[in-house]
Order: C-alpha cells, then sequence, then structure tokens
C-alpha cells in the first residue's frame, strides 16, 4: 500500500536549512495499524503530512497503492486524498467561519455528495465523536477536545480506507480519548488502515505496529504484543 | 490568595445558553500546586479563563489577593495579569507574524521592559524550555510541541507569582513534558503558585491537590501523597 524509500524534507528559513526529515524508509500493508511516536520536533507531522499527499518530499520516493507520487497530476493527488485518506492534522485546522456541521461537511462537498446526504453524514460523524449537541458551535465557542473531536468527525465522514490522525488524543481526558480508540477500532477491525502519532503509550498501545521516530530517521520499528 | 464562591459562566449562542460552570467555590493559598482535570468539555478552560483574570463570570464572586476582581478597573486587572499571573492558553495564542522570540518577549513590552533587558529575559526563557535554536521561527515554521512551549516560555518570562496553564503538555512527548514539569517544579520551590489543567495522571502527580470538574461543577477537591 505504503512504500517510502531515502524521504528526506528540508525547511529553508533565510539563511539556515532544517533537515526535519532524513532519509526515512518504510512500508506499510493494507489493514495495519501503526502508531508512530518520538520526541517533540522529531519529524512526526512532516512525514504524516507527505503520507497524506499535504506536503511533497525534497528527496527519496513515495508510492502508493503502487503509483509514484511524484508522478501523479494535482487532480490526481486531489482524489487520493479526498477519496482515500482521512486527515486528522494537530492543529485542527478547521474553518473559523464555519459551525461544527459545516465543518465536518467539507470532505463530501468537494466529492460532490449531494446536500441531503452531506447532511446525513455529517450529522451521523459528529454524533459518533460525542458532539451531536454542538453541532451549529462554531470553532472559538468550543472547548480544545470538542475541536479536535471536529477534527477527527471530519476525517472520517468521507468513510477513508487510510486513516492518518497527528496527536488525535492531545487535549482529550482519557474516557474520551478511549471512546476516539474506539472509533478507529472498529475501522481497522473493517480492513481499513490506521496510521497515528501520539505521545502516549496507553494510545500506541492499540497498535500493532510502532514506529520511533528521533532526529528526522526512523529510530525503531517493531510489532506490538498486539501484532 | 484566590477565593471563588458560586461562581457561574453561561455562554448564549442565539437561543441556546450553555451553562459552562454552574456554581463553584474554591479557594487557593499561596504555594499551592493545584492540577484541575475533568472530562473534555466539562469547564476547565472557562475557569482557567476567569482565574486568569481574561474573562469575567455570570455570577458569584473571585477575590484575588484580598480584592474583588468585579470590583477592579480594567487597568488595574491588566496590571495583574501582566505583573503576577502567567497564562499557558491551550490553544496556545501566539502572534503568527512574529518569531519566537518575539511572541516570547511580549508580556515585557507590556510592562515597559528596555529592549536589551526584554532580549535577555526572553532568550533565557527559550533556552529554558529547549527552543534556543528556533528563536527566529514563525509559529507556522515551529512543530506542535514546539508552539506549546514557545506558549510556556511567554507565561514564564515575566517571573510570574501565579503560573496559570492549561494542558501545558498535550503536545509533548513524555521526556519533553518531563522536562516542562521540572520548570513549573522550580517555580514552585521559589514559593510560586502552579495551577494546571491537564489530562494526564502523570503529570497531575506532580501537584498537592486534584480539583475534578465534572459538568461545570467541582465534583472532588484533594490532596495527594505529594501533599
Ligand atoms: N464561546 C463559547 N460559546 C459557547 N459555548 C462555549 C464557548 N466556550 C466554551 N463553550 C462550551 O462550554 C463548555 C465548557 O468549555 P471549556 O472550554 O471550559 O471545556 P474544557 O473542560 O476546557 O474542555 P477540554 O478538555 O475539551 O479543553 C463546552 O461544552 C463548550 O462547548
Ligand atoms: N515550515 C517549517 N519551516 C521550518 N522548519 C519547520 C517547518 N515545519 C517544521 N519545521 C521544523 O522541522 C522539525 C520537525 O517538525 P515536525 O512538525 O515534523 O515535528 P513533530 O515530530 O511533529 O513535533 P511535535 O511532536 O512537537 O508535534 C521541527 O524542528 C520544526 O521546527
Ligand atoms: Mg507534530
Ligand atoms: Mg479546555
Amino acid at each position: 500500500l505504503i512504500q517510502m524509500t531515502n524521504i528526506a524534507k528540508n525547511y529553508e528559513i533565510g539563511e539556515e536549512v532544517v533537515h526535519a526529515l532524513r532519509g526515512v524508509s518504510l512500508s506499510i500493508e493494507k489493514n495495519e495499524y501503526v502508531a508512530i511516536m518520538g520526541p517533540s520536533g522529531s519529524g512526526k507531522s512532516t512525514l504524516m503530512n507527505i503520507l497524506g499527499c499535504l506536503d511533497s518530499p525534497s528527496e527519496g520516493t513515495y508510492d502508493l497503492n503502487g503509483k509514484a507520487v511524484s508522478d501523479m497530476t494535482d487532480d490526481e493527488l486531489a482524489e487520493v486524498r479526498n477519496k482515500e485518506i482521512g486527515f486528522v492534522f494537530q492543529n485542527f485546522n478547521l474553518l473559523s467561519r464555519s459551525d461544527s456541521l459545516h465543518n465536518t461537511e467539507l470532505p463530501l462537498i468537494y466529492l460532490g455528495v449531494s446536500r441531503k446526504k452531506r447532511r446525513e453524514l455529517a450529522i451521523a460523524s459528529m454524533q459518533a465523536v460525542g458532539l451531536g449537541e454542538r453541532m451549529h458551535h462554531k470553532p472559538s465557542e468550543l472547548s480544545g477536545g470538542q475541536r479536535q473531536r471536529v477534527a477527527i468527525a471530519r476525517a472520517l465522514v468521507n468513510n477513508p480506507s487510510i486513516i492518518l490522525a497527528d496527536e488525535p488524543t492531545g487535549n482529550l481526558d482519557s474516557k474520551t480519548g478511549e471512546e476516539i480508540m474506539q472509533i478507529f477500532e472498529v475501522l481497522h477491525s473493517k480492513g481499513n488502515t490506521v496510521i497515528l502519532v501520539t505521545h502516549e503509550p496507553y494510545i500506541a498501545e492499540h497498535a500493532n505496529r510502532v514506529i520511533h521516530i528521533l532526529d528526522g530517521q526512523v529510530d525503531s520499528d517493531k510489532a506490538t504484543e498486539n501484532a
């Protein structure tokens, strides 16, 4: 499904170059459940953005479903992103002027789903993350963990086959966090692929494989007891 | 130091009223170390914003240093906020167009500290949170956990006597999180008061008292083994 070879990512700021990823190689099969861990600033979000086709590497190759992402046109990339991938951003990335229902519907608007169907799917997704009572609140009218859950609802509304979640429980108490993990568990049991970044060991325990990133490189890549 | 009696906070959205806090009474002495926990959406940040004089309650009284906050003028409130309180926001609240050094200096600009002294104090604060190499990065050029640490550096730069930190480690791996907790530990040992919101039990263990909030009310308020 996913094959990365020698992926590097550099950011330039004035004269300075930050080597956020320095030669990452990994492959992930369909229906794996992978946790990515590592210190703050080690390159996890940079890796997730490249996995999710939201950013391109400075060097290296990335094949998705057997096709080289670097050879895809913008339209093909957008189609992969909208149809196959659900992305939960670390900073939520919600539209501040729209209420949570409209934020959740967003991926379906890109896919041309009818208004009535969009509404139904978005309401179901909001209820699944426990926010049925907060559908008409704007992001500034929600708590931190509620905003995070809108970001999760939006990522799952188009029934993606690959879920990429960057620190999905960072603002959630353990009970609410476990409810979100149950959602990922169900998606995984249905044959989908789940890749999440976390710093919380009890979250990583749900995965069947843990990749540790250190200073822009893969430090270890091991199966867990769940494998 | 802090005395709250029957604090209520309501938010109105159209016809709907959200009772975010429904009668919270608590008192906190100087040099206590308090952890506030509770489910997502239970009212913790709302309580912290009122404690930090960033928002006023709908009902109830709040006395700070023996003075009623509701009787303070805007200038008096600004002085308390800038001189005595360091506030770490759950969503960081950084200026997106300024680099991290300038963001950290901000409280000192309000206090009229000289440019040279501001620079020195802000550099020391950035180094204390491990971001000496990221001083000229803007927030969008930082990782999630690095942005969080800039928010912490900014809150501590004016040497506040009351530290209010809302989920200060939500985006940090446990090692970096422990480094931040060491900073709070040192501040506490110097006689300052630390009040933090967290959902991580290993963070709450640093405190000598844990207040559980449930549905806008105090559910329990107990000393920990550290007390
Ligand atoms: N500006 C607002 N307008 C309307 N409702 C609001 C507003 N801000 C917060 N709320 C609501 O008030 C309740 C309490 O919010 P608060 O941010 O205090 O929760 P919290 O305990 O900090 O949650 P979290 O752990 O998710 O950060 C939530 O249900 C939220 O939807
Ligand atoms: N746009 C950018 N410009 C310059 N440097 C950047 C940019 N984005 C990220 N970086 C740097 O690249 C490194 C990796 O960032 P990344 O966001 O991938 O880390 P992370 O592992 O997700 O960290 P965290 O756990 O704190 O979220 C960091 O040191 C960061 O400062
Ligand atoms: Mg990150
Ligand atoms: Mg909060």
